[in-house]
């Protein structure tokens, strides 16, 4: 699966 | 998304909401830092490249549009607002902040967690807003005194990322292997910043007294 995102925070 | 979290974003909102009235009630952007809110326009910009590539939520990109649309909305009335641009303290914001903005990302270019251009900007972008209130917190130095609107403006930015520490403890402690290194650390550096501004803000409501920070 996908790696979850990183970068879900802004 | 965890309670911390959503005060901190809420709370980095609020700021925005705070910086637009001053300009718009007072139609002046006296004792505000141009430099920090160019420097704020590059780092949402360099931070949402994915914008348009990876969705998260509406939420999430809802919030990205808020940032980068009221950033360039700032910068463009502190320079072409007919009104707003006559009241810059032109003379008082000299911070060179290039530097900052070339040491951030030599930063990034060493340090990211992928050698990919959207994760090098990312951690550029991270570094930045680490350092972008340093041309703000000078200019407040050598403004003397701060309106309410100022005060309260730079103290719910360096307060986001405080709520943001939070979030990340709370993740790292409910998650498993959660780690933010990057974002974490340069978020420890970017509220330390604001260490002594916190401290003259608190002094200065608990006296109920005018914010003063020592030249």
């Amino acid at each position: 699966t996908e790696q979850p995102a990183n970068h879900d925070e802004l | 998304m965890n309670i911390f979290r959503l005060a901190g974003d809420m709370t980095h909102l609020l700021s925005i909401l705070v910086l637009l009235l001053k300009i718009y009630a007072t139609k002046s952007c006296s004792g505000i830092s141009r430099k920090t809110q160019e420097l704020y326009a590059i780092v949402f910009m360099a931070r949402y490249l994915d914008l348009f590539t990876d969705f998260i939520s509406v939420y999430n990109t809802f919030m990205k549009l808020i940032f980068i649309a009221s950033s360039l909305a700032i910068v463009w009335c502190m320079r072409f607002h007919p009104v707003v641009r006559r009241s810059y303290d032109r003379e008082l914001d000299t911070f060179r902040y290039f530097f900052l903005v070339g040491a951030s990302f030599a930063l990034a270019l060493v340090w990211h967690d992928k050698f990919t251009l959207q994760e090098v900007f990312w951690a550029f972008s991270i570094y930045l807003e680490a350092v972008a209130i340093l041309p703000q917190l000078v200019l407040l130095q050598r403004s003397g005194n701060v309106d309410n609107l100022t005060g309260q403006y730079v103290f719910f930015l360096g307060a986001y990322r405080a709520f943001y520490i939070l979030n990340w403890i709370y993740r790292y402690m409910t998650e498993p292997r959660f780690t933010r290194w990057i974002a974490g650390i340069s978020g420890v550096v970017q509220t330390a910043l604001y260490a002594d501004f916190f401290y003259y803000y608190f002094i200065s409501w608990k006296n109920n007294s005018k914010l003063k920070l020592p030249a």
